[in-house]
């Protein structure tokens, strides 16, 4: 489903180069649980967002069921970020101006879902990951687990197909982590979604189907057992 | 040498009230390696803000070496924020239009160190968390456990004596992260440095002396054993 061939991310500094991605190549299977782990600049986040068809590689196939995701057209790509892919972003992406419940309902808006159902959706969903007591508050208003929370349930919201999470614990105490990692892995046993969870709790990497390893852009062979 | 009483922080929002701490008090001595945790939402970066002078409490006293805070004056206030007290923001708090060497030499600029000497130590401390090779990246060009860093050597390069730091790990995998906190132990047993670390991370809250537990914007008793 996912098929990606030879990723490369280079970032132009003056004289100098970033390579944040140096040939990546992975699959992931429709319905596959997988999180992506490695150290802090390994280029992660990178990966998720050319997977999440929100940036380009600098060379390299992504295709998406068999489609390159680079000639897709811009409705296409619209749809696919709006409605087939749910994207929870390392730093959360909050619109600063937006309580947590119209935060979350912008993706159903965008879908040309009514408001009465969409606010109703949106309440849901919030209350799902235990903000049901805090829709009205924006983002600097609430804890920086609340904000990360409310991340999360905006990608959940329109009901996609594929879960890109980058992070999604990471300002959750170990409680309410495990309350969001229970609540993947009912959409993904009921929904049969696909999942990408980018982690840096083993707990976390220990529970999914399979683990992806990535050391300064590449991905790591499972028979390399040299520390990340 | 920091003593807080009956620290409350309510928000009022239209109608209802939200009361991030309720009555919070605690001790924590010259040179103790503290941790806070306890549950998303529980009230500990309203602590921490209001134990760094950053905010101030509803009700309640917070002194620091018997000086009650709330009566300090402007220069004074600055002087503590800026020389004594290093913080470590939750979310960073970096200036998106500087590089990384930039943010970090902030805190010396305005200790009226001269700018030849404030940038060699802004390159050290950025060194010395592991990004000798990214002082010239602005935020947005760092991955989140690099912004992470920056975020934790500006909070380190006045040679502060207490250092409170709000989930400095949690955008760090393990290694990196134990990096870091084998940085603070350092500083902790050289400089003596008396520090507070709120944390997700059950590792870290056992290398500290102390684990303060909040629920609830109170305090938990050491006897009250139910999960937070
Ligand atoms: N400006 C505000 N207005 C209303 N409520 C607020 C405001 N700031 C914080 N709160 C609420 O106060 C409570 C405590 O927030 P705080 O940020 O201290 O939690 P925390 O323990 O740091 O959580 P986390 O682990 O998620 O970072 C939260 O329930 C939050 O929704
Ligand atoms: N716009 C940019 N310009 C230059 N370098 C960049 C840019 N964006 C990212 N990088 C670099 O690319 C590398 C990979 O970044 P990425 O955000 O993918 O890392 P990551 O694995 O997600 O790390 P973390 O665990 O800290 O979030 C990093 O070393 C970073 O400094
Ligand atoms: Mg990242
Ligand atoms: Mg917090």
């Amino acid at each position: 489903m996912i098929e990606a061939r030879g990723l490369t991310k280079v970032y132009k500094m003056g004289t100098t180069e970033v390579r944040a991605l140096n040939g990546v190549s992975l699959d992931v299977f429709q319905s596959e649980m997988v999180s992506v782990i490695g150290q802090s600049g390994s280029g992660k986040s990178t990966l998720l967002s050319i997977l999440g068809a929100l940036d380009l590689p600098t060379s390299g196939s992504y295709k998406l069921d068999g489609r390159e995701v680079a000639t897709m057209r811009d409705d296409e790509l619209a749809a696919l970020r709006n409605q087939r892919i749910g994207f929870v972003f390392q730093k959360f992406n909050l619109l600063a101006r937006s309580t947590a419940l119209a935060n979350v309902e912008l993706p159903l808006t965008y879908a040309g879902v009514p408001s009465r159902q969409s606010r109703k959706r949106a309440a849901e969903t919030l209350t799902l990951v235990g903000l049901g007591d805090r829709l009205d508050h924006k983002p600097n208003e609430l804890s920086g687990g609340q904000q990360q929370r409310v991340a999360i349930a905006r990608a959940l919201v329109n009901n996609p197909s594929i879960i890109l999470a980058d992070e999604p614990t990471g300002n959750l105490d170990s409680r309410t982590g495990e309350e969001i990692l229970e609540l993947f892995h009912k959409l993904h046993e009921e929904q049969k979604i696909t999942l990408i969870v980018v982690t840096h709790d083993p707990k976390i990497a220990a529970q999914c189907q399979r683990v992806i390893k990535l050391r300064d852009g590449v991905v790591v062979p499972d028979d390399d057992t040299r520390p990340l």
